[in-house]
């Protein structure tokens, strides 16, 4: 219903405000309703200045700056209605390492409620994740699980 | 509802059964050299949520995602993924109306207290006479959600077991952004792309969560 | 003309094939024309199957192993038509370390024809380059290049 | 042609003059953290070699390249990018007719070999009377590309600091790759895209080859 969506919109507003300061290390970012004859049709405009930046379109921003608004638009979703899980694929994959780093934090603290399934090439998101999986191809073409670290005790291969 | 286990057997490059363990909650990453199978486990749980679309799994036709074989490996028959949830709700519901009830018991009989099960048992049999078998603050309700498709197109999913309808699973995850608009499964490559689709497209994920 | 198109299709083909080798570690790479009425028309199909897999559509290969493919097809274009410089934006990002290994090489390879520009995140792309810039805001909003290194001698501001 | 420098002024976040140096061969890697405008290097070399499309360039409008200010800066009137190439086979054409004589002039007059400027000279004006002063085989002929941007949309080309038509910077670099399919310049994020584009898409890179 449109009540529903509009107090989720709000709601969701002010937790973007507050997760891109968090990733960003300062800045200011907004989600904006365009203009529309009916409200229903409506799209979201974003709104993304980061730390030190005039306010701008998202289109001028690098590839870091869009990967790292999009992550905490996800995560001010996520606020709102979290997930039992959560897969994140490669999002690290754009950023430099002092993103990465305010970005596990982030999934760090958000960790408790919800299990994040980080699939990533960077050593800096491995280190932050207290459990790991290795994918291997030793047969080719087949793969296999084993688990590499499990919260700091013995790796066991993860099969049948 | 949290997390448990991942199992998949004949999905895609998985041809052997294998399974992820998970505790509910935290980071777990998931790592690899390129092409070992990393993104084929995103696309299990994808899949096994309900999604209809080949080509979100990256393929041409549902059939891509049944193993296909390999030089030493013939093709299997059937792909298929489960995903063990805790539904951390279920001993809310039954207990509400007596749990008021069962509070009042044990101030005559012991120890108040949560998770105190055998004190919990001997008091509300002393005075009320009802028996609540899965009461046990440490029992669960586990949960399994399972897809499975066959060579022949044929395709069923299960719900602990018994086989159900899409919609039953859907409903399962009403509102926790596992549903069709999923933001709770981020495909590789897709991050960079949120931003810049249309307004109107960008809705959708407020919708999803409203 | 087509005679042209041919012939470069040809001999890109015979590049392709050595420099998928080369960038896989083995495997084959290979392209073929799409049936068309009319051969102008005609598309171009790739086909690449990495060591140890079998020979498939390239939409069912990972995320990486398409930038790779990309990457061979691109210096298979290259070796046939060298250009004065060439430009790569962070392609190395869906890499793992040993594919890295394999792109620096082969960039090295080719570079004495052609200067390549390299953006990258990858510690391990920037020590396969002799020469390195840094870009800076230390003044908000207000890019600066610095040259880190330059075959080894000593950094220079790079303003006037 | 090889590449010497490429220079930037009030081009996107570029607001004072800057510039690279290259030896015409080898890797140079540009690197710093999201967002400090590595990519906007990448956009000026596009721009130069005559980039009609703005939103290649990431931009809303082609006044998107211009230098827009800061909180401490003013924006700039004007967009500036320079291309400095070494025209390797410039020396190649006007020697060839004149080549074969001279050779025949340096038996008589001393010994021959490239790259002995002065000896060549010598023997040149001793017999034939003509004289090449660039013909020195160290001096190639620089080439310099630019283009410019006012606000007020004026927009030229300039070649070796003559203004000259798009036309002629793009002969210049015919059949290098660097034509408007350039195969030469792979933007962020485009390298997972190009085997997913169609079939017929893919015909256009080999053509701009042939
Ligand atoms: N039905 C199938 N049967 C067998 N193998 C398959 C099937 N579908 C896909 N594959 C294989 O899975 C591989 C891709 O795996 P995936 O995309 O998960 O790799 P990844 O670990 O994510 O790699 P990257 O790090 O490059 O993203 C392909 O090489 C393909 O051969
Ligand atoms: N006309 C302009 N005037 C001033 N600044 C601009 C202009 N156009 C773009 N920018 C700035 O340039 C920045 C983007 O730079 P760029 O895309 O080159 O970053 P990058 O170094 O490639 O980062 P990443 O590592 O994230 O890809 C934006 O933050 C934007 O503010
Ligand atoms: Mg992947
Ligand atoms: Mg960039």
């Amino acid at each position: 219903s449109r009540q529903q969506f509009n107090e989720a919109f709000e709601a969701i507003n002010v937790n973007f405000q507050e997760t891109f300061r968090t990733l960003f290390g300062g800045g200011f970012g907004m989600m904006r309703l365009t203009e529309a004859a009916n409200a229903a049709d409506a799209g979201i405009d974003v709104i993304a200045q980061p730390p030190g930046k005039r306010l701008q379109n998202v289109l001028l921003l690098s590839g870091g700056e869009k990967a790292l608004t999009a992550l905490a638009l996800l995560f001010a979703i996520f606020r709102h209605q979290p997930s039992p899980f959560c897969v994140l694929d490669e999002v690290d994959a754009p950023l430099d390492d002092s993103n990465i780093g305010r970005f596990t934090e982030l999934v760090r603290q958000m960790s408790p409620n919800t299990q994040f399934i980080v699939i990533t090439h960077s050593k800096k998101t491995m280190e932050a994740a207290p459990v790991l999986y290795g994918v291997t191809m030793q047969e080719p073409g087949i793969s296999k699980l084993v688990s590499v670290k499990f919260n700091g005790s013995q790796p066991h291969a993860a099969v049948n | 509802l949290k997390l448990k286990k991942v199992e998949l057997v004949g999905f895609k490059s998985f041809c052997d059964r294998s399974e992820l363990l998970f505790n509910g909650g935290g980071i777990t990453a998931i790592v690899g050299p390129n092409g070992c199978g990393k993104s084929n486990i995103s696309d299990a749980i994808n899949w096994v949520l309900g999604e209809q679309s080949a080509k979100s799994l990256r393929g041409g036709s549902m059939q891509d995602v049944i193993f296909n074989g390999t030089r030493d490996r013939q093709p299997t028959g059937m792909a298929e993924v489960s995903l063990t949830l805790i539904d951390t709700d279920y001993h809310e519901e039954p207990r509400d109306e007596a749990e008021a009830v069962e509070a009042v018991v044990v101030m005559e009989g012991g120890e108040a207290g949560p998770g105190n099960g055998t004190n919990r048992s001997n008091a509300t049999s002393g005075t009320i006479g009802h028996r609540y078998p899965h009461r046990d603050k440490g029992e669960h309700r586990e949960v399994v959600v399972s897809r499975r498709l066959f060579r022949s197109g044929e395709s069923e999913y299960l719900l602990n077991g018994k086989v159900c309808r899409l919609r039953d699973i859907q409903e399962l995850f009403m509102g926790t952004g596992l549903g069709p608009e999923s933001y709770a499964i981020i495909e590789q490559g897709r991050i960079g792309q949120i931003l810049s689709s249309k307004p109107y497209e960008r809705r959708a994920l407020i919708e999803e969560a409203a």
